[in-house]
C-alpha cells in the first residue's frame, strides 16, 4: 500500500487546487514560516478522516474551510482526494487504486467518497483500519509533537503498541 | 488478542532497544509493561540510559535526548508495522548536528519501506532528501507547492518538475 | 498603581507596535484590556496580523509566527522595563533563515542594555555573538563550560579565554 | 545593575565548581544534546530564588543536587552564588557588589546569603522585588516555553504588565 497522490483545494490556506505525486521517495518539505507546510499535513490528517479539529489546529468543523485572504473571498467548501497505490491489495477494496475524498461545506455538511462513490466516515474507517493509518497514527508526528511519545501516560503508550499488533 | 499484544510487545521492545542504541550511539533503551499479569489493561513505561549518564527519570533527560529517545520508539513502531505514510513535522528542530546525522540515517532506511514527507528548516536534513517540495506563498496568504527532484550530483542540479 | 498599570500598558503596547512590524517586515500586532474599565482585574488580550494575510486568531498562527510574535511581546516589556538578564533557550528553533536574521538583529540592539545568554543550534545566531561558551561533556556526565571570544574577524580569530 | 559572575556547584551537572564572568556583551551558549546547557538556566534561575521546583525539571528540592556519574558519587549539597554589579545601587543594599548565594543540602535544609551573611529566602526576593529579576520573569524564556507567551490567558500575560510596571 502506498500513497500516490494527493490533491487538495479549499482547504486553510489551499485555495486554489494543489495535486502533488509522491513515487516513495524520501521527500523534504521546505519553505518559510507560515507558508502552509503543516497545513499539508492536516490536509493529509483530515483527509484520513480525523474527527477532532482541535488536532487539525482549528477550532470547528467547518474553520479548515478557506477563509480568505487579502485578494481573495472565502470559499465555501474544501476537498482533500488521497489517491492509494492498492496493487498489494492491503486495502479491502477491489481495485489497483484507491481514492479516499473528504468535503466539508460552509453550513457544516460533510461528504465522503471512496473512489468516487459516496459512502460514510464510517466507511473509510473500516477500509484503512489494519493499513497502520489507523486512529492511534504513531506514523504522523505532528510539530511540537515529538515530545509528546515520551510525555504521553503509560496507557496512552499502550494504544501504539494495539495498533501495531 | 493478548497474545497478539505479548508478541508485538516483545517485537517493539527488541527493535527500541537496537534503534536507541543506533540514534544515540550507545547506551540502552527498553520498554516494560506496567502489570505484567494483566495484558489487556497494562500501560507501556519507557526506561533509558543514555551514553555516559546513569539511568534517570524520563523527565530528567534534555530536550534534545527526549526528541531522540522519541523518535527510536516510534521508528521501532514502524520496524514491527510498517505505515504506508509517515509524517515529521520538524522532529529535528531539538537535535544538534551529530544527532541530526544518526537520525537521517536511519529515516533514509526506513524509507525504502514507507513514503516518508519530512518538513524541516535544517540544512542536513534538506540535504539528505531526494525531493524537495518548495512550499511558498507567491500570492499573499495562498500556498503553492513546487516540487524539485535531484538529477546527478547535489544541490546544483535540482530542476523544477512541471507539472507534478 | 492603576495609574502605574495603565501608563506600562500604554507604552507596552506602543512598543509592541512597532517591534511586531520590525520583527515580521510587515503586518500589525496590537494588545488590548480585556476589561477596560477594571484595571485592576483586567486582562491582557493580543492580536495580530501577519503581512500578506488577513487577520485570525492566535492558534491559527504557525509555528514560526508564533515564536515571532511572543518574540516581540518580549522584547517590547524589556523595552519599558529593562532586564539586568535575559536569557533565550533555543527560542530561534522555530525561525528560518529569513526571521532569525531579523530576531538576531532586535536581540543585538536591545544587548546593549541587558545582558543576554542566547542558547541556540542555528549557526547564524552564533555566528551574531561576540562572545560563545562552549559546553561540553568531556567527562561523560559531567558540564564544563569554555569560553571564546571573537578577536577581529569571525571564528578564526575566537580564542579560549583562560581562567574565566 | 548587571550580573557580573555565576559560580555553580554540586546543581545538577556540575560537579566540579564551574564559574564564569559576563561582560554585557552577547552571549551565544552553544554545545550537544544533553551536556548542560538549560542546567545553566535552571542554575540561574535557582540562584534567583526560585521557589517551585517544577520549574527547574525537578521533582522536588534535592532533586537538583549532583546526583552521581559514571566515575562520581553523589554530592551532598548544591550552590549556586550570583554576583551582581551595583554601582548604580539599584539594588537596595549598600555595596558596589552584592552576592546572593543558595544552598541546599540532601536533608531538604536550605541556606541563603546575601554578600556572605546568611539570610532568608524573603530577603532575598525583597532584594530583588524591583530589579527585572523578579518573579513574573518575562526575560527567562526556558527551552519549548516561547509558545508560552501566546498561549498563556489573558490573565497571566496581565502579570507581565504588573512586573513591567
Ligand atoms: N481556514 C484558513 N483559511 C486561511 N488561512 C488559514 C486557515 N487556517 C489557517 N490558516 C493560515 O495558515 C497559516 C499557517 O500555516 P502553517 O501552520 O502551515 O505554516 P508552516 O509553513 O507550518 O510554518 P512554520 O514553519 O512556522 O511552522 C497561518 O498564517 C494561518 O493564518
Ligand atoms: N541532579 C542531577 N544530577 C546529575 N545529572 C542531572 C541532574 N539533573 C539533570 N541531570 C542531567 O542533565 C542532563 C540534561 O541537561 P540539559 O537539559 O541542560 O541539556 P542541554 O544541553 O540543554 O541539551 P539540549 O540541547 O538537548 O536541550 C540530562 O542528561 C540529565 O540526566
Ligand atoms: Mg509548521
Ligand atoms: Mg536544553
Amino acid at each position: 500500500l502506498r500513497l500516490k497522490r494527493v490533491r487538495i483545494v479549499g482547504f486553510k490556506t489551499f485555495a486554489e487546487k494543489t495535486e502533488f505525486d509522491l513515487d516513495g521517495e524520501l521527500v523534504a518539505i521546505v519553505g518559510p514560516n507560515g507558508c502552509g507546510k503543516s497545513n499539508i499535513v492536516d490536509a493529509i490528517l483530515w483527509g484520513l478522516g480525523e474527527p477532532k479539529p482541535r488536532n487539525l489546529r482549528a477550532a470547528n468543523a467547518t474553520e479548515v474551510i478557506f477563509a480568505g485572504s487579502q485578494n481573495r473571498k472565502a470559499h465555501s467548501y474544501a476537498e482533500v482526494m488521497l489517491l492509494f497505490d492498492n496493487e498489494d491489495g492491503s486495502l479491502p477494496v477491489d481495485t489497483p487504486e484507491v481514492s479516499i475524498t473528504r468535503r466539508v461545506h460552509r453550513n457544516g455538511d460533510s461528504e465522503y467518497f471512496l473512489n468516487k462513490q459516496a459512502c460514510r466516515q464510517k466507511d473509510i474507517f473500516d477500509v484503512l483500519a489494519d493499513s497502520g493509518l489507523g486512529k492511534a497514527g504513531y506514523a504522523i508526528v505532528g510539530q511540537k509533537e515529538i515530545d509528546a511519545a515520551l510525555a504521553a501516560s503509560a496507557e496512552d503508550r499502550r494504544a501504539w503498541i494495539d495498533e501495531a499488533a | 488478542t493478548r497474545d497478539r499484544f505479548a508478541t508485538t510487545f516483545e517485537a517493539v521492545k527488541t527493535e527500541f532497544q537496537t534503534l536507541f542504541t543506533r540514534l544515540f550511539g550507545g547506551g540502552e533503551g527498553t520498554i516494560m509493561l506496567t502489570k505484567p499479569d494483566n495484558l489487556l489493561e497494562t500501560g507501556v513505561e519507557v526506561e533509558v540510559t543514555v551514553p555516559g549518564k546513569t539511568k534517570k527519570r524520563l523527565e530528567l533527560l534534555s530536550g534534545g535526548e527526549r526528541a531522540l529517545a522519541a523518535s527510536a520508539l516510534i521508528f521501532s513502531l514502524l520496524k514491527v508495522k510498517p505505515s504506508p505514510l509517515v509524517i515529521f513535522d520538524e522532529v529535528d528542530a531539538p537535535l544538534d548536528g551529530r544527532n541530526v546525522e544518526r537520525f537521517i540515517e536511519v529515516m533514509r532506511e526506513f524509507g525504502k519501506r514507507s513514503q516518508f514527507l519530512c518538513i524541516t528548516h535544517n540544512n542536513l536534513t534538506i540535504e539528505a532528501s531526494p525531493i524537495w517540495f518548495g512550499v511558498t506563498m507567491q500570492e499573499p496568504g495562498i500556498t503553492s507547492v513546487i516540487p524539485y527532484r535531484t538529477t546527478g550530483g547535489q544541490t546544483a542540479g535540482r530542476v523544477y518538475v512541471q507539472g507534478n
